[in-house]
């Protein structure tokens, strides 16, 4: 009966290229296993596919018409109402809630802040090395440091001798070992940065994808019948000194075929990177007996083309860019509770050989949208559902305009199991 | 019923041809705006005029449209848009 915590992970730029969502090449384990003691949604969409308004809004629950921020540069509570926030939901209900990395986009949409005080009990953390990430650390085939695209790195040569995700792992650990004391509940979350680009990976990653194996994307070409206004022209890329050495034609390409297979290697390494965190973070979790108490919810903030349509990088509407993981692990709900001892969530390497074939939890096809994270989230932590908002609906603090996904995690045969909670 | 679960998306535009600040076009730049609906069964989008003043968009104004069928076009490289009487989906659609 005690409130569950909430360990809520967002993955910046994450396509569901993952095992537990078919992909045969990806190897994330440790994901996959989430995966199988969750509840995963085969269909999610984010609400535009780029940074700051994606979060903003699925962490306050609007649409971008209501929060009006389609690009980086405006505050909501100034600019289009004073709208509660997930976290800051939680921590009115009693919870210590807590931020690790990239969970609001940093800067003038989470006012300079990520939204402190109203969404956070104590000051948001963000890894010391995140400052290096767009800096020249990537030797290049000359032999000179580099401000890449594709940045696999020797973590003993970089700034700081670690990565920003390393650095946030560490520190939601030393965050969950202190709730062990505290008689509060928390809602703990981690942000993580990769597979956002400069793709910057310990280069050990780039082993596991080697490139004879790393096909195109299946459909390279730009669409015959795409009107103009709907091709994203990969303008971020662009500025990268690996891709301005190709010397590429503007609004459409192409990238060299053989260029094309390295970013898809590296984003893949990148996400086998971020599995690895993201294992050490869960078995954590698991060593401190919390996975019986603890909902865990994965997601993203919007996808990324690798080559569809002849585009690279997010803003568009296709569902290459809009379509994220999103799953929930919920304690005796979408899993038995673990029998004291048991580990759930045992940390799996990706470089072992013996990769054992992870049985798939349950899943959804329904479309949903990454709106209606929050509102499910609240009433899977047995919070009261906010109602759905009116329209318009700039004037009301508490509303919502997502779905509540809760009919899609009731259980078949409570009766049947006596470890199912009620 | 699966059939009846949506999804909305939308992206802005500054411009109906890709140019420099396509990707992320500051608000006072954003001319256009793509509204898609996603069921399980299409993904139909109209890109239409947007004021960043009024955060209006005008439905009526409609500058392009995207429409896939997943079971045919899983990855929506075939626009049927034009071929299919988009525009009279979008009537039909119309809020």
């Amino acid at each position: 009966t005690a409130p569950l915590n909430v360990l809520l992970i967002i993955v910046d730029d994450l396509r569901p290229s993952l095992g537990c969502y078919g992909d045969k090449l990806v190897r994330s384990p440790n994901i996959d296993q989430l995966a199988s003691h969750s509840l995963l949604f085969q269909n999610a969409f984010a609400q535009q596919a780029v940074c700051a308004p994606s979060r903003v809004s699925f962490l306050t629950g609007r649409r971008p018409d209501t929060t009006r921020l389609y690009d980086f540069n405006s505050y909501w509570r100034v600019h289009a109402g004073n709208f509660s926030t997930l976290p800051q939901y939680f921590k009115e209900n009693g919870y210590v809630t807590m931020s690790v990395g990239k969970v609001f986009h940093p800067g003038i949409s989470s006012n300079y802040s990520d939204d402190s005080p109203y969404s956070w009990s104590i000051p948001p953390y963000h890894p010391s090395s995140e400052k290096y990430e767009n800096t020249k650390t990537c030797r290049g085939p000359d032999g000179e440091l580099h401000a890449n695209l594709l940045c696999p790195v020797d973590i003993a040569d970089v700034p700081e001798g670690t990565l920003p995700d390393k650095q946030s792992t560490e520190q939601a650990i030393r965050l969950l070992e202190k709730t062990k004391t505290s008689t509060r509940p928390f809602f703990l979350a981690v942000g993580y940065h990769k597979p956002h680009i400069p793709f910057r990976y310990p280069k050990e990653f780039q082993k596991l994808y080697p490139l004879e194996n790393i096909t195109l994307a299946p459909d390279p070409e730009v669409p015959a019948g795409l009107p103009p206004v709907a091709y994203n022209p990969w303008m971020d890329i662009r500025q990268r000194e690996d891709v301005q050495a190709l010397n590429l034609s503007v609004p459409y390409g192409p990238i060299p075929v053989d260029f094309q297979r390295k970013i898809r290697q590296s984003y893949f390494a990148s996400i086998s990177y971020l599995d690895t965190q993201v294992g050490h973070l869960l078995s954590a979790l698991d060593d401190l007996q919390l996975a019986n108490s603890t909902i865990i919810v994965f997601a993203s903030d919007h996808g990324w083309a690798l080559g569809e349509h002849g585009e690279w990088a997010k803003y568009s509407n296709f569902d290459i860019t809009t379509r994220v993981p999103l799953m929930f692990y919920v304690p005796g709900r979408t899993a038995p509770l673990p029998e004291a001892g048991e580990k759930l969530f045992p940390y799996i390497d990706p470089f072992s050989s013996v990769q054992e074939l992870m049985e798939p939890g349950r899943q959804v096809t329904d479309l949903v949208e990454l709106l209606s994270l929050s509102p499910t989230l609240a009433g899977l932590a047995g919070l009261h559902v906010p109602p759905r908002c009116p329209v318009p609906s700039f004037h009301v603090e508490l509303c919502r305009e997502g779905q509540n996904l809760m009919k899609h995690f009731q259980v078949e045969d409570v009766e049947g199991d006596p470890h199912l909670r009620g | 019923n699966p059939r009846e679960s949506i999804a909305y998306s939308q992206y802005p535009r500054p411009a109906d041809s890709p140019q420099w600040n396509s990707d992320k076009p500051s608000l006072k730049d954003i001319k256009v705006m793509g509204y898609s609906i996603r069921t399980i069964d299409y993904r139909y989008t109209v890109w239409v005029g947007f004021s960043p003043h009024e955060f209006l968009a005008n439905f009526s104004d409609v500058h392009a449209g995207e429409l896939y069928f997943v079971d045919s076009d899983p990855l929506q490289d075939h626009n049927m848009y034009n071929d299919s009487q988009g525009k009279d989906l979008l009537q039909h659609l119309m809020p």
